[in-house]
């Protein structure tokens, strides 16, 4: 899943 | 984005903004561990590098800048114009005792061996134990002041708050950041026994300190 990862949070 | 998120990254701000209004107004850094404030710059640093490379949003960047500023302005009033008030000898934790095992760490467990996927991971396991200095120079003073103890709390809350997005992330988006979710526990975990003090003591009028 971990590829779902978005640098999105802080 | 979601309202834990927002939530979360709100307290990290206050968080920030009320430990420089304390060290500002105070024209002090009593209390306050340098070293602490070092590894949040180094956190931010390390995790903070694709600001100029990949654009999410302008919130993302807004506050990222934001993050950045705060922890550089904190370490300088700390170490350059309050140096006089810093509590030096108090704040001895051995800093090598974090860096190591977490550079070790982010070169052993990450998601891909590239650049920036360590930098990354580096800072997720840095500012998991970032704090542990600060701890420890309160546990050693055997007290705090007021306002550093709702800087704490901020500071706690917002990667607790953090956990409630991921839970609510994995359920609406199947979205599962393993080495972020179990540093967050972790990180969290080191409040818990201020979280207490805090509660029962601060919210109740009294000063924090450590029996």
């Amino acid at each position: 899943q971990h590829l779902l990862r978005t640098k999105d949070e802080l | 984005m979601n309202v834990f998120r927002i939530l979360g990254d709100v307290s990290h701000l206050l968080a920030m903004v009320i430990l420089l209004v304390k060290i500002w107004r105070s024209k002090s850094c009593a209390g306050i561990s340098g070293k602490s404030q070092i590894l949040f710059a180094l956190v931010f640093t390390s995790r903070y590098l694709d600001l100029l490379t990949n654009f999410i949003s302008i919130y993302n960047t807004v506050m990222k800048v934001v993050f950045l500023l705060c922890a550089y302005v904190t370490v300088y009033l700390i170490y350059g114009k309050f140096r006089k008030t810093f509590d030096s000898e108090n704040d001895s934790f051995r800093l090598e005792f974090l860096l190591v095992p977490v550079i070790g760490l982010s070169f052993l467990e990450n998601y891909s061996f590239t650049p920036t996927e360590i930098l990354w991971t580096f800072s997720i396991y840095l500012e998991s134990v970032a704090i542990l200095p600060q701890l420890f120079m309160i546990s050693k003073t055997g007290e705090a002041e007021t306002i550093t103890t709702h800087y704490l709390f901020f500071l706690g809350l917002y990667r607790a708050l953090y956990l409630a997005n991921w839970i609510w992330r994995y359920h609406t988006e199947n979205f599962y950041d393993q080495i972020a979710v179990v540093s967050g526990v972790v990180q969290t975990i080191f409040y818990c026994d201020f979280f207490y003090l805090y509660i029962t003591k601060v919210l109740k009028g009294k000063k924090l300190s450590l029996p």
